[in-house]
C-alpha cells in the first residue's frame, strides 16, 4: 500500500556512481597479504579436479595426518597462513622444533649427550629449506635462545 | 593552501626509495636509516608537514595505482597488474605501520609503551586517506576506482591486528583463549581503540556519502578480521564492556548501509548493481545470522526501524535470531501451547536504546497519563495528528521533505512502548486474548488500527509484525494483540491487511520468525477467528491457491 | 519472493562459526586455509 516512491537527485548520482563501480571487480587478492609464492590466481582447472576446499581441511586433525614433507611444504610456501600454524603445530607434535636462527626444523635423531640450561648437544635430523631435504648433523649444539 | 616548494619533489624522492626498499624485503632493517631521510628532508618538522606528507604519499599512491589500471582498461585485470599495484600500496602501508609503532613514548621503565600517540598518528592517517578518497570520488565521479584506498585501508587494519607489537603491545597477544592477563585487557583496549578509528574511517567513507566505494566498503565490513574484532567474544571472557562497544560499531556501519540501500529498496524493482550490492548485504546479514545472533537479537530494533518495508526477506533474516542456546519448539508441531513455554513470560534480553524517539515529554507524559488512567480523553484523539506532526518534524529535521507517511521509528518506538506497558500490567497472569482485552494499551491500539489510513495501519502492523520473533514476552504479547485486533475488527479490510502483513512474510524464501510462523498457524486453525470464511481469503485463484499452500505447509 | 539463501554457498548447517572463512559478499567460495592471514608468531615469517 506504500507505492513507489520517486528516488532524490542524490539518488540517482549515488546510482550513476554503484552502476560504475559495479564494473571494478572486488579481488579476493584485494584484501590479502601478498602470496611471495601461491598468489590468489583463479585458474579454472578440469572439472574432474576437486573444485570445493576439502571438508575439513582447516582443522589440526586434518593436518596430523599429512606426511612430514607436505607439512615442509605448507610451512614454506603458505607463510603467514592459518595453513603454515597448523603445519607448524603438526610439525611439533611429531616433536620436531623450530630453530629461529636457522629458520629450519630439528629432530633429535637420539638422546643428546649433553643438556644444560641453555642448550643440548648431539645428532639431529633438520629440514633443509635450501637443499629442500632432511640432513643428519652431528655434534649440534641447540641452543635454548633459539628453540621457538 | 599550497604545499611548500619542494615538498611534492621529496615527498617523491623518499616515497620511491621507500617502495624500493620494501621490495628488497629490507623494510625493518633500514627502517631507522629511511627516518633519518625523512628528517633530514624534513618531513617530521611540524605537525603540518606529516600531514602534507602522508597526503602527497596517498595521492601520489593513488595516482599510481590509475596509471596501471589504465593499461588495462577492460575485462578483468591480470593478476600481474594487480600485484604490481599491490606492489606501491604494501609499501606505504608497511611505512605507515612502521611509524605508527615506533611513535609515541616507550621508556624503558613503563611497562608497555604510551599507545596515545600511536592511535592519534594512526586517526591523523586515517582520516587523510578517507578525505583524499572523497575529494577523489567528487573530482572522478564514475572513473573512481576503490583499489587503492582499499588495499591501503584493508592492510593496514590486517597489520596492525594480526601482529599486536605494530601498537607496541605484548607479542603474546591473546593465545590463551582461557583467561586474560591484565596486559591482554590492556592490549584489548588499544585494539578497541584501533578498531573505532577504523569504523570512524568507514562511517566517513559511508556508501551514501562515497558511492563508488560501496562495494569494497561492504567487503571491508564483511572481512573476518574486522567481523572478529568488532564482533567476537574471544578471547573467553574478553571484557564485556569492550564486546558491547564493538556491536555497536558495527550496528552502526550496518545501519548506515542500509539507508543508503532503503530508497532504492523501497521501490523493489533494482537496479542490477543495487540488486549486487543488496544480495551482498544478504549474504553478510546470513553469516551474522548464523555466528551472531544475538547481536541481530540486540540490534534488532534499530535494525526494522532502517530497513524498509519491502526488505522483506533482510528484515526476516533479522528477526529470525535467536540466542543460541535457546532451543525452539518446531512450530508446526500439533497442538502446540505455546503460552505454556516458560521463555514466553521472560522479556527478550537486550540493552539496546529503545522507544528513544518518545523523547517529548509532553507526549509521553500525557502517554504514561492515559496508559494509567484512561485521561485525558482527549490523547486518542490527539494521536494520530501528533503522529503525523512529529513524522513531519522528524522529516524536515533531517532535510526532508513534509511527509505523506508516518515516521516509522516513532510508530515503532511507540507500539514496542505501550506493548511493554502493557506487559508489565497483565503479569504475573498469563498473557492471553482475555487479558489483553479491554486494556488501556489495547484502546491505543485498536484507535489506531480504526482511525489510521491503509498506509499508516499498514505501517503499525508492521511495528506490531516486527516483534514476533523468538519465544519471549514481547512475541507472546504481540502475537496476541495481533489475533485479537483481527478478531475484533469492525472491518472485514483490517483483517485483510493484519492477513497481508503476515503472509507477505511468510510467502518470501526463509528464514521465517518462529513467532511469525507460529501466529499464523494459530489464525488460520483457531477457529474462533473464522478465518476461512472470510471474502478475501477467495477474493482470486492464485490467492486462494497461496492460502492454501501456505495452510498446508503450517499444517 | 527473495532470494535462495541456501545458495550462497554458506555452509548454514555448520556447527562452527562461518565468518573466519568467509570469502566475502561476492565470493561464491570459502576461503582455504592458505588464504587466511594468520597471527603467526614472527619468526616463521621467512621470508
Amino acid at each position: 500500500p506504500l507505492g513507489p516512491v520517486s528516488l532524490s537527485k542524490s539518488c540517482y548520482y549515488q546510482l550513476a556512481m554503484l552502476d560504475a563501480a559495479a564494473h571494478h571487480q572486488i579481488y579476493p587478492s584485494d584484501s590479502q597479504r601478498l602470496r611471495l609464492y601461491l598468489p590468489a590466481t583463479r585458474y579454472q582447472s578440469p572439472s574432474y579436479y576437486p573444485q570445493t576446499v576439502l571438508p575439513h581441511s582447516d582443522t589440526a586433525e586434518f593436518f596430523h595426518r599429512l606426511s612430514t614433507e607436505t607439512l615442509f611444504f605448507i610451512f614454506y610456501f603458505m607463510e603467514g597462513t592459518k595453513a603454515q600454524y597448523l603445519a607448524a603445530k603438526a610439525l611439533k607434535k611429531q616433536s620436531w622444533r623450530f630453530h629461529t636462527k636457522y629458520m629450519m626444523w630439528f629432530q633429535r635423531h637420539e638422546e643428546p649427550k649433553s643438556i644444560t640450561d641453555e642448550y643440548e648437544q648431539g645428532t639431529y635430523i633438520y629440514f633443509d629449506y635450501d637443499k629442500w631435504g632432511q640432513r643428519k648433523k652431528e655434534g649440534f649444539t641447540f641452543e635454548y635462545r633459539y628453540l621457538e | 593552501e599550497g604545499d611548500p616548494p619542494g615538498l611534492v619533489e621529496r615527498t617523491e624522492k623518499l616515497l620511491r626509495e621507500w617502495v624500493g626498499i620494501h621490495q628488497s624485503g629490507q623494510t625493518a632493517k633500514m627502517f631507522p636509516i629511511f627516518v633519518q631521510q625523512m628528517t633530514v628532508h624534513g618531513i617530521l618538522k611540524t605537525d603540518d608537514l606529516v600531514t602534507r606528507f602522508f597526503r602527497l604519499s596517498t595521492e601520489m599512491c593513488v595516482e599510481s595505482c590509475y596509471r596501471l589500471l589504465a593499461t588495462q582498461p577492460n575485462g578483468p585485470n591480470s593478476l600481474e597488474l594487480r600485484t604490481k599495484c599491490y606492489e606501491t600500496l604494501d609499501a606505504f602501508t608497511m611505512l605507515i605501520v612502521l611509524l605508527i609503532k615506533n611513535s609515541g613514548s616507550s621508556s624503558s621503565t613503563n611497562l608497555t609503551p604510551e599507545p596515545a600517540a600511536k592511535i592519534n598518528l594512526l586517526s591523523k592517517i586515517l582520516s587523510i586517506i578517507a578525505n583524499v578518497a572523497i575529494k577523489d570520488q567528487e573530482t572522478r565521479r564514475a572513473e573512481f576506482q576503490h583499489l587503492a584506498y582499499y588495499r591501503i585501508l584493508i592492510l593496514l587494519f590486517i597489520e596492525l591486528n594480526l601482529s599486536p607489537p605494530m601498537l607496541g603491545l605484548p607479542t603474546q597477544g591473546f593465545n590463551n583463549f582461557n583467561q586474560m592477563t591484565a596486559n591482554d585487557v590492556f592490549a584489548d583496549n588499544v585494539q578497541l581503540q584501533v578498531l573505532y578509528e577504523f569504523s570512524k574511517t568507514l562511517r566517513l567513507l559511508k556508501p551514501s556519502r562515497v558511492p563508488s566505494f560501496a562495494f569494497a566498503w561492504l567487503d571491508f565490513l564483511s572481512h573476518r578480521l574486522f567481523v572478529e574484532k568488532c564482533l567476537s567474544g574471544q578471547p573467553a571472557n574478553r571484557p564485556s564492556g569492550n564486546i558491547l562497544k564493538g556491536w555497536a560499531l558495527y550496528a552502526q556501519l550496518l545501519i548506515d548501509l542500509i539507508k543508503f540501500e532503503a530508497p532504492f529498496l523501497r521501490n523493489v524493482e533494482l537496479p542490477p548493481s543495487v540488486d549486487l550490492l543488496y544480495k551482498g548485504t544478504l549474504k553478510m546479514f546470513l553469516v551474522l545470522l548464523h555466528d551472531f545472533p544475538e547481536f541481530l537479537c540486540e540490534y534488532c530494533y534499530s535494525l526494522c526501524d532502517v530497513i524498509p518495508c519491502n526488505a522483506i526477506q533482510l528484515r526476516n533474516l533479522v528477526l529470525s535470531a535467536f540466542p543460541r542456546k535457546m532451543r525452539l519448539p518446531d512450530p508446526f508441531t500439533p497442538n502446540l501451547k505455546i503460552d505454556q513455554l516458560p521463555e514466553m513470560s521472560q522479556p527478550p534480553k537486550t540493552s539496546a536504546l529503545q522507544n528513544n524517539l518518545i523523547s517529548t515529554v509532553t507526549f509521553k507524559d500525557e502517554l504514561d497519563s492515559f496508559l494509567k488512567t484512561r485521561s485525558p480523553v482527549s490523547f486518542l484523539n490527539n494521536l494520530v495528528g501528533y503522529l503525523r506532526a512529529q513524522s513531519n518534524q522528524i522529516a524536515l529535521s533531517l532535510g526532508g521533505s513534509k511527509m505523506n507517511s508516518l515516521n516509522v521509528p516513532l510508530l515503532n518506538a511507540l507500539v514496542l512502548y505501550v506493548g511493554q506497558s502493557a506487559i508489565s500490567s497483565i503479569q504475573p497472569r498469563p498473557i492471553s486474548l482475555t487479558n489483553i482485552a479491554g486494556t488501556t494499551q489495547m484502546d491505543i491500539f485498536q484507535h489506531l488500527a480504526t482511525k489510521l489510513d491503509t498506509e499508516g495501519r499498514y505501517l503499525f502492523l508492521n511495528a506490531i509484525a516486527n516483534q514476533l520473533r523468538y519465544p519471549n514476552s514481547h512475541t507472546h504479547y504481540f502475537s496476541s494483540a495481533l489475533l485479537y485486533l483481527f478478531a475484533v475488527a469492525p472491518s472485514e479490510q483490517i483483517q485483510e491487511q493484519i492477513t497481508r502483513v503476515l503472509v507477505e512474510r511468510l510467502i518470501i524464501m526463509r528464514p521465517h520468525p518462529w513467532g511469525l510462523l507460529v501466529t499464523f498457524i494459530e489464525l488460520i486453525k483457531n477457529p474462533i477467528f473464522k478465518f476461512w470464511k472470510h471474502e478475501f481469503v477467495r477474493c482470486a485463484p492464485e490467492i486462494e491457491k497461496l492460502f492454501e499452500s501456505v495452510a498446508r505447509s503450517c499444517c | 519472493f527473495g532470494t535462495d539463501l541456501t545458495a550462497l554457498g554458506l555452509n548454514l548447517t555448520a556447527t562452527e562459526k562461518l565468518y573466519p572463512s568467509f570469502a566475502g559478499p561476492w565470493s561464491d567460495r570459502t576461503l582455504s586455509v592458505h588464504e587466511i592471514d594468520y597471527p603467526v608468531p614472527p619468526e616463521y615469517l621467512i621470508s
